[in-house]
């Protein structure tokens, strides 16, 4: 029913045949609002409005034939080309290339470790799955039966530090002539210093080809501020948002595109390794505007 | 002045914004900000909080007693009910309860043993079926261990289940039956275990939540986060739904029992 509410508001601006300085304010505090019940952040929210009138009260719109027509269409359009309308890859240039999954606890790491590690062994890179997570009870336990369930090379973590786990799979790909690792971390609060630094010197040790943050649809508003962190103490090239299987609108994406400019390259779509999806920009942005 | 109560549009805006970055919806926003634009200034942060925390102090249904008492975790996945489950295991095995624990997330990779690890860290007995097994196979195992182990405690943990997969939903009606069979009472109580940094989507998860089961209190998890966890008020407020807990971490012991007044004046700071 919140869906409801976005496309009974287009309704409402494609019934009236002029739009007056006044209706686009009005229009505009209600687009707001849908923005904020689909999760997006207030100041994201409050930023794309002022970008939407700006061009709405433009001379051409205000006069033309079905105004409330145009309004819609440019709130799509520009929600579209914000969410990145080109389709983003995965770099994969490395010897062996490195992905580094991080983020949250809880938001889907280990999981999505697994989705892109049969996604790249269909494309016939042999990856191998490196476990790095030196705290969560089972979390070695957890991505090794995924690995034997898939099929998957599998690294076990090195107890004595998340360092030593991504040495250890670095040799065993060696070994093995793996295409490329995936390093599946602890989740971590972005607040959280000693945890970033450990993702930090990761990074700096390795460089990684891709740090994907990896960030639970149903987050709120904090998801701005989350990826900024991220972003500003490690660098991320990429989003992957998960569980979008769900009812939640995912308006997290469109703040943390705002804040970081990384690019969502993969959706959650289900607990399966098939569950891995495209992004979308604009299916996407249909979904946050309902 | 005038139209605008007391404070400036500036005032206002900054306020508004505070209120919706909580995660708390904009409609509660525009309600708590009408009530701030009647007052003094200086009566501003008292009045809002006092509101919020009328809103929260909910009466616990006091569930009835029963030995042993059953205690299942639910929710979406990943919210920290596993981690949840052991933490409150925890917390009645220092009050002197005989707790057992019902291992019953047989889907997920290593769900049994993330708990089984648990257990045996805290010396809480468990009992678990095996990956792939029927979870109210083992929910049924369980009572009838905590019977016969004299325990006083029953903490179920379920699996990580989105509230829009049927399926999955009608599986917590099976462990029900399952429950009322043993004990019409049973279980006790229901928490739904939800993740601070939940936004709007909190509202759906427990309005589908208690349709499949009767839910008689909220864990908070990760609110050791930045997050100020606003997605619970209106749970709470029109669902009649207390916060019970808070998980404040990762350990055992960053567990603690909910305080509306601390809860709502965090929120505003
Ligand atoms: N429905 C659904 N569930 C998902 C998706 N991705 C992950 N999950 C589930 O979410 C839960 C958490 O996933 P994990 O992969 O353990 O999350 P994590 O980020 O590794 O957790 P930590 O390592 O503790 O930080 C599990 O129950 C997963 O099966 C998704 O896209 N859809
Ligand atoms: N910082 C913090 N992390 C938490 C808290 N509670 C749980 N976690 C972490 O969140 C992640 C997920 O916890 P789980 O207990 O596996 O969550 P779950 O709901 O059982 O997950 P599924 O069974 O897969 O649905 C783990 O990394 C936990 O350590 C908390 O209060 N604070
Ligand atoms: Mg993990
Ligand atoms: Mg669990």
């Amino acid at each position: 029913n919140l869906t409801k509410n976005f496309s009974d508001l287009f309704l409402k601006l494609r019934r009236k045949s002029y739009l007056t300085e006044k209706d686009v304010d009005s229009i505009l505090r209600d687009v707001r609002n849908v923005l904020l019940e689909a999760d997006v952040n207030y100041k994201v929210a409050k930023n794309f409005c002022e970008e939407i009138r700006v061009k709405a009260v433009g001379e051409k719109v205000l006069k033309s034939l079905s105004p409330g027509d145009v309004v819609a269409k440019i709130i799509v359009d520009e929600m579209t080309s914000l969410l990145g309308s080109l389709k983003q890859e995965l770099k994969l240039a490395g010897t062996p290339p490195v992905i580094m999954l991080v983020g949250l606890q809880g938001s889907g790491k280990t999981t999505t470790c697994a989705k892109l590690g049969v996604f790249l062994k269909n494309k016939g890179m042999n990856p191998l799955l490196s476990a790095c997570d030196v705290k969560r009870p089972a979390a070695s336990e957890q991505l090794e039966v995924l690995c034997s369930k898939y099929g998957l090379h599998f690294s076990p973590v090195n107890i004595s530090s998340a360092l030593k786990s991504v040495e250890d799979s670095l040799l065993s790909a060696r070994k093995n002539m793996n295409g490329a690792v995936l390093l599946d971390t602890a989740g971590r609060l972005h607040v959280d210093e000693e945890m970033i630094g450990e993702l930090v010197e990761i990074k700096e040790k390795f460089k990684p080809q891709e740090v994907l943050l990896v960030v639970d649809a149903m987050t709120g508003q904090e998801a701005l501020q989350i990826a900024e962190s991220f972003n500003q103490r490690v660098g991320i090239s990429g989003i992957v948002l998960t569980k979008m299987d769900g009812d939640a609108r995912g308006g997290a994406a469109l703040s943390m595109k705002a804040v970081t400019g990384a690019p969502v390259k993969f959706l959650g779509t289900g607990e399966r390794a098939e569950d891995l999806s495209e992004f979308y920009p604009h299916r996407m942005a249909q979904r946050i505007t309902g | 002045a005038g139209s605008r109560g007391k404070l400036s549009d500036e005032e206002i805006s900054s306020l508004e914004e505070a209120l919706i970055t909580s995660d708390m919806g904009h409609e509660l926003a525009l309600e708590l900000i009408k009530i701030a634009m009647s007052k003094d200034p200086d009566k501003i942060y008292e009045s809002i909080r006092s509101e919020l925390v009328k809103k929260l102090e909910v009466p616990a249904k006091t569930a009835p007693k029963a030995i042993p008492y059953v205690i299942m975790t639910v929710g979406v996945n990943g919210t920290g009910k596993t981690t949840s489950s052991a933490k409150l295991g925890k917390l009645l095995s220092d009050r002197g309860r005989k707790v057992i624990f019902a291992a019953a997330d047989t889907y997920r990779a290593a769900g049994v043993l993330q708990l089984q690890i648990w257990a045996e860290k805290l010396g809480i007995d468990i009992v678990s079926g095996y990956e792939g097994g029927d979870s109210a196979a083992v929910v049924h195992d369980a009572l009838e261990a905590a019977v016969s182990r004299e325990k006083d405690v029953l903490i179920i943990d379920t699996a990580g289940r989105l509230h829009t997969k049927v399926n999955l939903m009608n599986e917590l009606l099976k462990i029900d039956k399952v429950l009322k069979k043993k004990n019409p009472l049973y279980p006790n109580e229901t928490l739904i275990v939800m993740d601070a940094t939940t936004g709007q989507n909190a509202v759906s998860q427990a309005k589908i939540f208690s349709e499949f089961s009767s839910l008689t209190g909220i864990i908070l998890t990760k609110y050791d986060g930045t997050s100020k966890g606003g997605c619970i008020f209106p749970i709470v407020e029109k669902m009649k739904i207390p916060v019970k807990y808070l998980g404040i971490g990762e350990s055992e012991d960053d567990f603690e029992e909910f305080d509306p007044l601390k809860f709502a004046g965090a929120l505003l700071k």
